[in-house]
């Protein structure tokens, strides 16, 4: 999966991959203070596509909000929901618009789903539905984070440690590899990492082709970036 | 508070000033109206160079009374508490010049509760006023809202203005204020109709700042001294003195992180810096990133045709590249001692460097330890260095610690849309210096703990204080002596300080807090030894601490080192549990104002309005 930092303010973006064997999982978010947590799954592609390159791919996400008491497990096949004591199932098929008084679900049939949980957070999951016969790849799914603010300062998580911001500065722009893709110098988080200039997508809009948004890519599963290694935020379960 | 169910008798914000040193009480009383239990909320805001020193509750007859605590303790306390659920009070940031003190408490039915939260700071006289900030957000109407300010000023008031942000035409009539030679009073006191938002609704019209500025009789030679119940203070800021010129370089941060708004700010704001130059100082301006570019390889004189190229070129400052603080600063470091040493600068002028930085060094020399070192050394004391710490991911505390080693100061730039006049504003409240190195003297058997008494420079529309305690308390006049480096001579006074008799001064008056002056001498001691904590020598950094905080547990202030533990009444709910009042750390405001700043893009992000979606961060992961 790619992950994006996008930053309006500067103009700018940094982005990173997370490879690692299917079936691992990660955690996105954790804020202790309010309870927030989300882990998400990963699945790879069928097969071992022709190039060699193993993809995986987010395919299942628990959601918790301890003080709330609300759960919530996303895969690809459908959406189930914890809340007042009770579970509810919601298909991919569907449309549907569900209030509770902790937490607010907006699913679009095949498309997206809009989760709000009350004072703490609100994001959406795309489905990204591939081709049945396809013979590598198969449905995925994206966690964008829409707004954060009510987080704690302690907020961590692949995705979450960067929700209070970041600072950074790039420097000694130079031909990369690939000539449309210049490589540079990143000083960050008190560390200097290469980068190189490329583009990851934002399906929000286009969720077949997405939008390009140029980023900085941090290589090496986004070492150097993120506190600590990859390894840190591999958990043994998805709540 | 939830609806109409509670009522606001009364808020009352009772403020006294006595030579300067503010003594705040707020007090509302408030009644839950339904018939069961219920929770009501304390929220106020009080300026963040106060100092918390009292905050009682009472409620069903019973009073809980706050209890000033190392921090330490006071933390385990907290700790404790909130791992067995239980809930606890805190101080937040609120803004630039606030701080917000919230508690909540469960009243029982049809009963009432009292709060009164007491704040002391000593007033700072900048840009020749000083100024009292009330924030006042009732939340609804209330039965009885007062606030009552008096001001005694031995000096005499040369004039007092009391405006608020939320004065109609109807109610600024409102605003009672008599002033006389030494005492001001001005008082607010609106009934709940004339706080009505519209005839007929519960809204309430104040909801905002009430704002006293005033200024005193400056007096010529030796300043004012005072002295009462042993203790005395020494405000020191004559009238009519002449500016000494300023060799001043601008030390720019170019990098990367400066593009877009702060850059464009920085320009404005350094040209209109640079046109309000007097014609005697002398100035450069040198900008880095990862390269360290000066404008000329020497200071200039600022005649209009000088300042005008030098207008020009700080018109094109633009922004890339990395950021190389050391090689920045020391290069200005490096071209006043140049011009010093060849002779190029007046004899009688100061030397300053102004740097101003979005922070994070990562080029060259990147370690800020290394850095301070650095710059200490090339500075050798012989000038000032000024940092402006502009936005929210600036490492405050660095150039905090930077300019104080330096004889200089320290301030933050808040992202903002006023953010050219949060430079223009610094700039002009050291761009005067009237005196370099002005010390002043006490007897050393009349006097001991002195707060500092050696200052590098004073500046217009500033004010310097001392004070310290009488040996012997019977002490009615000793010997004060003042040296300073004016323009073209030395400034030389000495004279007598004599006792003031605030009974003779105020004889209708009745004891207004005796012990002011003893008070302010601990809050001024603290703030400089809280200070000496940050940036002073490795082996006075320790003492200083531990003084500091002997010192606030004995006069009851809340400072950064203390806490403030309320102990809440049990409920039905669970046992006694303890709310703790701290006081931030510039640092934690700092990361408050970062929230703050996210909050508010954020906000504009979830409108359901298409294009606000390019003004947000977005966090997401997604298929390669």
């Amino acid at each position: 999966p790619h992950f994006m930092i996008e930053l309006p303010d500067r103009e700018d973006a940094l982005c990173f991959n997370i490879n690692d064997k299917p079936g691992t999982i990660f955690n996105l978010v954790r804020d202790p203070t309010s309870g927030i947590l989300v882990n998400g799954q990963t699945i790879g592609d069928k097969m071992i596509p022709p190039d060699g390159h193993v993809n995986t791919y987010f395919c299942r996400f628990g959601i918790v909000h301890q003080t709330l008491g609300v759960r919530l497990e996303v895969s690809t096949q459908d959406i189930s929901v914890f809340q007042d004591n009770k579970w509810v199932k919601l298909q991919w098929s569907e449309t549907a618009s569900l209030k509770g008084p902790n937490v607010d679900l907006l699913l679009t049939k095949d498309r997206s789903l809009t989760v709000t949980l009350k004072d703490s957070v609100k994001f959406v999951i795309l489905l990204h539905k591939v081709w049945k016969k396809h013979p590598y790849h198969r449905d995925y799914l994206g966690f964008y984070t829409l707004d954060s603010h009510l987080l704690s300062p302690v907020v961590h998580g692949l995705l979450g440690q960067f929700y209070h911001g970041i600072a950074f500065e790039v420097t000694d722009l130079r031909p990369g590899e690939v000539p449309e893709k210049p490589d540079a110098t990143m000083y960050v988080k008190e560390r200097q990492l290469n980068v190189t200039r490329g583009w990851q997508r934002d399906f929000r809009k286009d969720v077949k082709n997405g939008e390009n948004v140029p980023c900085w890519f941090i290589h090496s599963n986004g070492t150097g970036l993120i506190d600590g290694n990859v390894t840190d935020y591999i958990v043994s379960g998805l709540f | 508070t939830n609806e109409a169910t509670v009522e606001l008798c009364s808020v009352t914000v009772d403020c006294t000033v006595a030579s300067r040193f503010a003594h705040t009480v707020m007090t509302s009383v408030a009644v839950n109206k339904v018939n069961s239990s219920q929770e009501i909320f304390f929220e106020v805001e009080l300026p963040k160079t106060a100092f918390i020193t009292n905050f009682s509750m009472e409620i069903e007859g019973q009073v809980y009374v706050g209890e000033v605590k190392e921090k330490e303790k006071a933390k385990k306390q907290y700790e404790k508490a909130v791992s067995s659920g239980q809930t606890a009070g805190l101080v937040k940031a609120s803004g630039r010049k606030m701080e917000k003190f919230s508690v909540s408490v469960n009243i029982a039915a049809q009963s009432n509760v009292t709060f009164i939260l007491t704040y002391e700071e000593l007033l700072q006289r900048k840009l020749g006023q000083y100024e009292i900030l009330t924030r006042v957000k009732p939340k609804s109407l209330v039965q009885k809202f007062q606030i009552v300010t008096n001001i005694y000023e031995p000096q005499g008031l040369s004039y007092v203005d009391a405006h608020a942000t939320f004065l109609s035409n109807e109610l600024l009539p409102l605003v009672e204020k008599t002033v006389s030679d030494k005492k001001a009073h001005i008082s607010f006191s609106p009934t709940v109709e004339q706080q009505r938002k519209c005839p007929g609704c519960d809204g309430t019209l104040i909801d905002g700042d009430f704002i006293i500025k005033y200024d005193v009789n400056r007096v010529k030679g030796l300043g004012d001294i005072q002295i009462v119940n042993g203790y005395f203070v020494h405000f020191f800021a004559p009238p009519d003195l002449p500016r000494v010129p300023k060799n001043v370089v601008f030390v720019i941060d170019r990098s990367g992180s400066m593009s877009g708004i702060k850059m464009q700010q920085t320009r404005q704001a350094l040209l209109e810096i640079l046109k309000d130059l007097d014609e005697e100082d002398h100035f450069a301006i040198i900008q880095f990133d990862s390269d360290i570019e000066s404008w000329k390889e020497s200071l200039t004189k600022a005649t209009k045709e000088n300042v005008a190229a030098g207008m020009d070129y700080a018109g094109n400052i633009k922004d890339r590249g990395a950021t190389n603080i050391n090689d920045g600063v020391l290069r200005g470091v490096n071209m006043l001692i140049q011009d010093r040493q060849e002779k190029r600068l007046p004899e009688r002028s100061a030397d300053m460097i102004i740097l101003l930085t979005d922070g994070m060094p990562n080029h060259g020399e990147s370690n800020i330890t290394k850095i301070q070192e650095n710059v200490r050394s090339a500075i050798g004391g012989n000038m000032s260095l000024f940092c402006l710490g502009f936005g929210d991911d600036v490492d405050y505390s660095f150039l905090d610690v930077m300019s104080k080693q330096n004889k200089g100061l320290a301030r933050r730039i808040f992202e903002a849309s006023d953010a050219t006049l949060q430079l223009q504003g610094f700039y002009q409240e050291v761009s005067s210096p009237l005196l370099l190195e002005v010390d002043l003297h006490y007897p050393d058997n009349a006097v001991d703990f002195l707060t500092t008494n050696h200052f590098s420079q004073l500046f217009n529309g500033s004010e310097i204080v001392v004070a310290g305690r009488l040996l012997d308390n019977g002490v009615e006049n000793f010997l004060v002596e003042v040296f300073g480096q004016g323009f073209e001579e030395d400034f030389k006074v000495q004279g007598q300080a004599s006792a003031v008799d605030w009974n003779e001064m105020y004889p209708d008056e009745e004891y207004i807090f005796g012990d002011f002056t003893e008070r302010l001498w601990a809050y001024l001691t603290i703030q400089q030894l809280l200070e000496k904590s940050k940036s002073g020598p490795s082996d006075e950094k320790s003492n200083a601490t531990a003084k500091a905080l002997d010192m606030s547990l004995q006069y009851s202030f809340v400072t950064p080192l203390t806490s403030m533990v309320v102990t809440k009444p049990e409920t039905e709910d669970g046992p006694d549990s303890p709310l703790i009042a701290d006081k931030l750390t510039e640092e934690q405001r700092q990361l408050a104002d970062k929230k703050q700043l996210y909050t508010g893009l954020i906000n504009q992000y979830v409108r359901p309005v298409q294009t606000a979606y390019a003004a947000s961060p977005t966090y997401f992961v997604d298929g390669d």
